[in-house]
């Protein structure tokens, strides 16, 4: 009888995914057994919504994002979009079938500045380096 | 929202429910940075003009961000890589001029106590609006800015001298005078003022009434005040070693 051709395994590589590939026809979007990928998304909250515009000079408002689906360490306030697509592709890569691709491994993080009031009404500008990812594998 | 940025389309808004907003806030607090929200003096009556130091502070907050981007865009020269940037506009003023025996000077004090810890200081200037001069025509003016280091009851005081600036009488520019120099000293001993001292001689020698030469004081616009902005970045080790 004829043996089956056995399928080869996809080499596992230990590359983060690329930024700029799209789910293609042999990725499952859904992830294995039919579970959505988590995906991120981005609510602005401004700040004078917040009241802070007496105190916050810039920016006028903030980009927070969340994120939909099956994710092991969800989007939160003591979860940033950094530390969660970093920790969500390398569990992936250790458990490929177990925890879904992450959508938004960081390509490129920039830095966010803020201009505020101090208590003495003196104005500070702070500058946090890498901090923000702004490229990110869905988009 | 604000005149500020617009979401982007298809952004989805949601309402956020009350412990969201608080996750949301503590989120924004903690990448930002913000020490959490200060006790700001009761709100002014009508609107103000901006003050001097905020549009001064406003400008280098676009060029900063505007290299948020990209990382290897040349800075702004004073930012370097400063990553934190401090104006001071607490201030008291004393002028020892108006008719009473030379040399006449301008003197400001600045309440220092809110710098933060760990952080080194990189550059400092000392900004003051100067106005044209219409006592002194076509003279040239030297402008000297010394730190008082140590007052003395019984004679003149201890000074440092920080910087000299040469302008002419006509100008009308915002002086910056680099008070750097006396920055180890703040540092130390930050429970003190910084007391900077401000003199104008004439070519000859002649000293001149700083106001009378036309450099602005705390009654000038709001716009136009003097302040003292400084740059800093995150060190172990806070202090310059003298040199």
């Amino acid at each position: 009888a004829v043996r089956p051709l056995r399928r080869r395994q996809p080499k596992k590589t230990n590359e983060l995914p690329q930024a700029n590939r799209l789910p293609g026809i042999f990725d499952d979007v859904h992830g294995s057994h039919g579970r959505q990928v988590c995906r991120r998304h981005e609510l602005y909250v401004s700040f004078q919504d917040l009241g802070w515009l007496d105190w916050v000079i810039a920016p006028q408002g903030y980009s927070a994002y969340y994120c939909e689906g099956e994710c092991s360490f969800p989007l939160g306030s003591c979860m940033n979009a950094t530390n969660h697509a970093i920790l969500q592709s390398l569990v992936h890569l250790m458990k490929p079938d177990a925890v879904p691709k992450a959508c938004c491994a960081p390509t490129k993080l920039s830095a966010t500045s803020v201009l505020y009031y101090d208590n003495s009404n003196n104005v500070i500008l702070r500058k946090h380096r890498n901090m923000v990812v702004k490229a990110c594998g869905c988009h | 929202g604000g005149p500020g940025l617009r979401p982007p389309p298809g952004c989805p808004q949601r309402c956020l429910g009350a412990s969201e907003r608080r996750d949301v806030q503590r989120e924004i607090l903690s990448v930002l940075g913000l020490p959490g929200r200060p006790r700001l003096r009761a709100a002014p009556s009508g609107p103000r003009l901006p003050a001097s130091a905020p549009l001064f502070m406003l400008d280098l907050y676009h060029a900063m961000t505007g290299d948020d981007d990209k990382d290897d865009a040349p800075a702004e020269r004073r930012l370097g890589r400063a990553d934190l940037v401090m104006s001071f506009v607490n201030m008291v003023e004393r002028d020892h001029a108006l008719g009473q025996q030379e040399p006449h000077w301008k003197e400001f004090r600045f309440d220092l106590t809110q710098i933060p810890d760990g952080e080194a200081v990189t550059a400092a200037e000392f900004r003051i609006y100067k106005v044209p001069s219409i006592h002194l025509l076509n003279r040239t003016l030297h402008v000297s800015m010394f730190q008082v280091v140590q007052e003395q009851s019984n004679r003149e005081s201890d000074l440092l001298f920080l910087d000299l600036q040469t302008l002419q009488a006509g100008d009308e520019v915002w002086l910056v005078l680099d008070v750097t120099a006396a920055s180890d000293r703040w540092l130390l001993k930050r429970h003190k003022d910084l007391g900077l001292r401000l003199y104008v001689e004439t070519e000859d020698g002649h000293s001149v009434d700083p106001g009378l030469a036309g450099l602005l004081g705390q009654r000038a616009p709001r716009s136009r005040q003097p302040f003292v902005v400084t740059f800093f970045r995150a060190s172990p080790s806070p202090i310059r070693t003298p040199r």
